[in-house]
């Protein structure tokens, strides 16, 4: 008896049908966290039934999952570029494309106002990007969005960084441009060989965040606003971006954000909340913490500690100096957890050891590989993983944050192989 | 490399303590 209790507090008894995404919004919440020196948005699933941008329609498992992986490829090659000699990246076999504006794996979106008056947009949250950008109107090639296009000439706060100023040198550093400097607009061009790419100018506006705004004088540059002219991606409804990771043009950066705090809401159905700002002394004793790796080629992004994986109780077998060799990243806007070969075969081994008794089913995509057909079950098992990161904090995944889930006949355990092959 | 996805971070608080360089998970259910 012993035995089995212990192995029901390692793992979650679930109903098989409460694993399937919701049809129906729930927006039953608490009121946001606010207060002095914060401020909070909703975070809405873009697929969920809360979202006002798929119109009812949801990509299928497979087609996210390919958009997570060109994702993942084209961050691994945007990294791979700091790494490599100059003459190297010339070459025309290293700028074969990367194509990252037809990605669009991100799932989560908050919508912001920009501008005075205040012009609202729907952007994606990503952790893993730089930039917050847009599509601005006149548009001469755009994806489709569902918000009106953020119209500069209607906001008295807008302003163009001009091309000579210092501000746009170092713009153009960091996002080179072919295009002829003029005085009025600082451009930015991102081409790919194969056609597509972004393209428009650097400008500087007002971002409001409920009660408090962000106001480009508080900081040490004004608000940067990428304003996308042309586009040849598509951000499934989105009119673009919120980038939240820690490199000198983000957000974050460019606003002294100093601390923020986000809940993606599981299930997808209800809402969820970004938070710019310290939560009060009480809330905060709950959190652990884990300390933020610096080194200078992983600076922009939140580089963290692994140091173990468990399931339903049990830590997997890997010293202590295979995950000091492990670069540990959390990204808002990856969808899939990537882990590497070694790691995700003893996981893998480990989940279906525990999940032997139900049928299995096949793989979604080439990257999930262990599914199950749970159409006999009224109820389901799952071990429950944990991922243990420096200083001790535990991470128990939500049953939602194992499982994937296409249909009841495919409930997938979600967690892939990071791929490998640089090439 | 490790790459911790948004699928496992559903129904948790993520913190990011930028300034003093650390990330905190808090309790969740977004309420």
């Amino acid at each position: 008896a012993s035995a089995n209790d212990n192995n029901l507090s390692h793992s979650y008894t679930v109903s098989v049908t409460s694993l399937l995404p919701p049809t129906v919004c729930n927006r039953t919440r608490t009121a946001l966290p606010q207060g002095l020196g914060k401020a909070s948005l909703d975070v809405v699933s873009k697929h969920g039934p809360c979202s006002k941008l798929n119109q009812g329609k949801s990509p299928s498992l497979e087609e996210t999952l390919r958009r997570d992986q060109q994702r993942l490829y084209s961050k691994y090659s945007g990294r791979l570029q700091k790494a490599v000699p100059d003459n190297l990246k010339k070459t025309k076999a290293f700028t074969f494309p990367a194509k990252i504006e037809s990605v669009s794996a991100d799932e989560y979106y908050t919508v912001v106002a920009i501008g005075k008056p205040k012009q609202y947009v729907s952007l994606l949250l990503d952790t893993g990007s730089d930039v917050t950008w847009t599509q601005c109107k006149p548009c001469i090639h755009c994806f489709q969005q569902r918000d009106p296009l953020f119209d500069p000439s209607k906001s008295k706060t807008f302003s163009k960084i001009p091309c000579n100023s210092t501000t746009c040198k170092k713009l153009r550093g960091l996002f080179p441009s072919d295009d002829n400097c003029n005085s009025r607009e600082c451009h930015f061009n991102i081409a790919y060989v194969d056609g597509s790419g972004n393209s428009g100018f650097w400008a500087t506006d007002r971002m409001t965040i409920q009660e408090a705004n962000i106001k480009g004088y508080f900081t040490r540059y004004p608000f940067l606003l990428g304003c996308i002219r042309n586009s040849s991606g598509d951000k499934s409804g989105a009119s673009g971006i919120m980038g939240l990771d820690r490199s000198p043009v983000s957000i974050i950066t460019k606003t002294k954000i100093s601390y923020f705090s986000y809940c993606l809401p599981s299930p997808y159905g209800s809402r969820g909340y970004i938070t710019f700002g310290k939560r009060n002394t009480v809330k905060t004793k709950f959190i652990k913490y884990t300390p933020i790796i610096t080194t200078p080629e992983q600076s922009e992004y939140y580089d963290i500690t692994l140091t173990g994986i468990s399931v339903g109780g049990k830590k997997l077998p890997f010293s202590t100096s295979y995950f000091t060799k492990l670069s540990t990243e959390i990204d808002s806007g990856a969808v899939i957890t990537r882990l590497p070969s070694p790691m995700y075969a003893a996981l893998r081994s480990a989940f279906r050891k525990r999940m032997k008794k139900y049928k299995r089913a096949k793989g979604a995509g080439d990257i999930l590989d262990t599914c199950y057909d749970l159409r006999a079950y009224e109820t389901v098992v799952v071990p429950k993983i944990t991922i243990h990161f420096l200083g001790g904090v535990d991470l128990e995944l939500d049953v939602r944050g194992t499982l994937v889930v296409a249909s009841v006949s495919q409930v997938c355990l979600g967690f892939a192989v990071y791929p490998s092959d640089t090439n | 490399s490790f790459l911790l996805g948004n699928v496992q971070q559903r129904g948790h608080e993520v913190h990011y303590d930028v300034a003093g360089r650390r990330l905190g998970f808090g309790p969740g259910n977004c309420s």
